[in-house]
């Protein structure tokens, strides 16, 4: 899976994911990729998501807009909102995975439970971070 | 107040003690170019859903990531791929699922936020929406990668299930099948 999330000079907000799914999957199985609001999510009101990981809880936990949602509902900085649905909730359910955010005012942020996750960011006028393991 | 870019390749099981030099490098190249494309579109005061879409569209040509080309197969032996993106200014929403013969998923998806009524479609009407709205085809051995064809051999061994045949125009199987396509897969999900 791959996926971005972009914040522009006006201020808005995008997010975009696209996968291949899981080796030897069957029967027409859909993760959470396509599932707006599990794996991929923008509100210029709240932040941007994309997620990759064990797709099914990101789909049970409608991961993407539940980060976005702590945000608003709950004042929760970005990555705090992040952590709790990575670390906390994705973990004890038993999920796998990932996210990368953005947040109105241009906070990244990337919240794993993996041993690694491809990634990387980088602000205007800023040096890039590349990222692989934990 | 300006712009700001994050991406991912996919997570999952990544050993720092086996995964080689050479490999940690294509993957680090790969994410730079990508974040280039990103930050060349937005320094030329682009939006944030050209930003997006040019960023995908860039993983999803380059072999190495699980979307587009070097996707994951099933285990017909079909690239069967989604996508989905988000303009977050109008809350408008693009996405697509079962895709095997539109070269850029996410092309697909942008179209269907922006030139149909709907917010998600999937398999053989989804590909003719994109045929109808000009988004760019592609046959199936432009998806192919021989590791990701080995990985699902050895997937199905592991489950007892037969191999289908390979894909249409991608040729037989190499003999010695290259140790670089033999290799895990080194990261488990997405």
């Amino acid at each position: 899976t791959v996926g971005v999330v972009v914040r522009d000079r006006a201020g808005h907000l995008a997010a975009a994911t696209s996968t291949g799914g899981t080796t030897a999957k069957l029967w027409g199985r859909v993760g959470d990729v396509p599932i707006i609001g599990a794996g991929t999510y923008a509100n210029d009101e709240s932040c941007a998501v994309s997620a990759t990981g064990t797709g099914e809880y990101f789909i049970r936990l409608g991961v993407a807009r539940e980060i976005c949602n702590l945000v608003t509902y709950k004042g929760l900085s970005l990555q705090q909102a992040a952590d709790e649905v990575i670390q906390k909730r994705l973990t004890a359910l038993g999920g796998d995975g990932g996210i990368i955010a953005v947040a109105p005012d241009g906070t990244l942020a990337w919240s794993f439970n993996t041993s690694g996750m491809y990634r990387a960011r980088q602000s205007e006028g800023q040096a890039p971070v590349i990222g692989i393991f934990r | 107040s300006g712009w700001a870019l994050a991406i991912h390749g996919g997570a999952g099981v990544m050993d720092r003690e086996t995964m080689s030099a050479d490999t940690q490098a294509a993957y680090r190249a790969a994410l730079q170019a990508a974040l280039d494309k990103g930050a060349s579109v937005l320094n030329q005061g682009g939006s944030a859903l050209d930003a997006a879409e040019n960023v995908v569209r860039t993983l999803e040509d380059d072999p190495l990531f699980n979307a587009g080309r070097g996707a994951v197969f099933t285990a017909a032996g079909r690239n069967e791929l989604d996508a989905a993106i988000m303009d977050g200014a109008t809350v408008k929403a693009g996405a697509v699922a079962g895709i095997t013969g539109t070269r850029n998923p996410i092309s697909l998806a942008r179209a269907v936020m922006e030139k149909s009524p709907h917010v998600m479609l999937i398999g053989a009407g989804a590909e003719t929406f994109g045929q109808q709205n000009g988004v760019e085809q592609a046959a199936p051995a432009w998806f192919f990668t021989e590791r990701r064809w080995q990985s699902l051999k050895r997937t199905l061994a592991e489950r007892g299930l037969p191999v289908p045949a390979r894909p249409p125009g991608v040729g037989p199987e190499p003999v010695p099948v290259a140790k670089t396509d033999q290799m895990p897969e080194d990261r488990k999900f997405g």
